[in-house]
This record gives structure tokens, C-alpha cells and sequence, in this order.
């Protein structure tokens, strides 16, 4: 069983943006990020999950923590007024990913990923994943320790003096 | 304004499950990942959004559609055994993703992806991303006219007789 993971990232300057109860209809998503394009804002992880009762959804997206107060302005002018919408944020999260290369035992790797952090107590607020990629946000506050556990559970420890 | 976009990916082999009010707490998503992995089922997405009420949160990830009894069966002996927790599921979706290199304006791709998929009446269920990568999961049915639109928002028709 081949360890295909070839590192651990990792970054404080985030903050999370949820939008709660959008209409799960056609154009939302987009008059979200809309304006938040033209406002140059950048734009990190988007996730939005599948809508429970087919009427409304939630869409968590981060930005850098500078940009949290411009990003919060464009949605109290946009999206944010739609009915029912509720904005939430915090800026006290880091993502945490691992990196690999052509993770065929992808489910392996995530699943190793989850166990660790849990077994640490840490726990995972967002999870989203590419082909090469699995990112998490937790508390900023376990940073260091998700970083260090995930080094250790997929053999990533420098040895000493390096 | 630079133009990143490199391709559009699609797959139809695609199903979906959900797993609704999973306790959120550390160790529910190694609960729910470490079975499929021990089953050597391939996972595709993993998506998750923040707990709304700080107790309980939604779940969905993808695996081919042949894998779906399989991974339905697991998830009935495993986590979806936790007390509230309910399963569902849908082959009725395909992927589709925009694919760049270092995209920098990834906000303007991520808000044309959505705006270009609304202008033809196509509801987004999910969302993910990562670098290089901007994610969608909608109905199977609207897979060709979601991948045509894209192609021709994003500059990427083919001429006449290639
Ligand atoms: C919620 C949002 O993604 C909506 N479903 C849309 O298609 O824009
Ligand atoms: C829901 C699940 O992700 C949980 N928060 C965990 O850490 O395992």
C-alpha cells in the first residue's frame, strides 16, 4: 500500500465566510461571486453542499483575512439581502491540506487524514478535495498540532539537524 | 484580463450520497471514510459546509456509479447507523469542472462558471474547489449543454474541422 502523500500545507490567513438558507435556484451562486469578482476580491476554497428540502442551501467560501471586511461589505449589498439569508464569518480558522500525487488510494489518504485529526480532537468544520488535494479548515488555535500529527502519520518527519 | 482557463472536464460516471445531521464532532468523518477505504471504494468529491447549529452537519461525496451499492452498504453498517443520521443518494448527476493554471483572477472563473450555467437554467448542487480546479455537480441531463456553454463562455470552441 503505496504512501502517496508528498506534503502537508497549511494556512492561518483565512477567514470563513458562510452564507445560510440561499435559494437553491439558478444564478445564486453566481450573484454571489459576482460581485465579489468584480470587487477583485480573492477568493479561496467555495463549498456548498447539496441542498436538504430541495429549497435552500449553505455556501462557506474563504479569503484572506484582510480581505474579510471588503468581502462582508460586497455581500450586505448583494447576496446578503436576499430573503432569508443569513451571513456568517469568523476569521479564527486555518486550512490544512495534504498534498499528493496521483492519489489512487485517495480515500485512503483522506481517511487517514480525518482519523488523525480526530484522534487529537481536533475537529473538521469544512472538507473539500481535488484530485490531489484534501483541505480542511479547523480552529486556528490547532494549527500546529494538525500539522504536526499529519507529518507524523504519513512518515513526512525531517530527521534531525535537517 | 487574462484568460486561465486551460479545458473543461466532465464525467457522467458519477453518484452521490449524502450523509444528512452527521454529530459534528471529531472522528464522525474518519467514521465515515476509514470503512470505505478499508472496502477500497473510490472516493471522488468529499464535500462538507459548516455546522449551522454547532451539532450536526451535512456530508456528500462521489463515487462511480457502479460503486454505489457498494459504498451504500458500508456506509449502512457504519456511520449511517449513528442515531439521526440519514443516508440518500442520486445517480442522477455528472461532474463538470473548469481546470486552470495558476488562476490568479479565480474568482472571475469561479463567477463566470456559475453565471454561464445559470444563463441556461442549471442548478448547481455542489461545489468544490482547489487551485487549479473549480468543481460542479448538477443533473446528469444538462451535462452536454453545461460542457458546450463553458466551452464557448471560456473561449475553448473548437474551429470548423478539428
Ligand atoms: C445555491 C446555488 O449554487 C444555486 N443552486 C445556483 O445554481 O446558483
Ligand atoms: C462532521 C465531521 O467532519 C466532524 N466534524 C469530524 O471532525 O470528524
Amino acid at each position: 500500500e503505496q504512501e502517496v502523500v508528498s506534503g502537508v500545507a497549511h494556512s492561518r490567513d483565512e477567514a470563513k465566510i458562510t452564507l445560510r438558507n440561499l435559494p437553491d435556484i439558478p444564478g445564486v451562486a453566481a450573484q454571489v461571486f459576482g460581485p465579489l469578482a468584480d470587487h477583485a476580491i480573492n477568493v479561496d476554497m467555495i463549498v456548498q453542499n447539496v441542498s436538504a428540502d430541495q429549497r435552500r442551501t449553505d455556501l462557506t467560501f474563504t479569503v484572506g483575512r484582510a480581505d474579510l471586511p471588503a468581502a462582508l461589505k460586497v455581500l450586505s449589498e448583494n447576496a446578503g439581502k436576499l430573503e432569508g439569508v443569513e451571513v456568517q464569518s469568523s476569521a479564527d480558522v486555518a486550512k490544512v491540506s495534504i498534498i499528493g500525487i496521483g492519489m489512487r488510494s485517495y480515500v485512503g489518504v483522506a481517511s487517514k487524514m480525518f482519523k488523525t485529526l480526530s484522534e487529537k480532537g481536533i475537529n473538521i468544520q469544512v472538507i473539500t478535495t481535488s484530485e490531489i488535494k484534501v483541505s480542511v479548515l479547523i480552529a486556528e488555535d490547532y494549527t500546529e498540532l494538525a500539522v504536526r500529527a499529519l507529518h507524523t502519520a504519513y512518515g513526512l518527519d525531517r530527521p534531525e539537524g535537517e
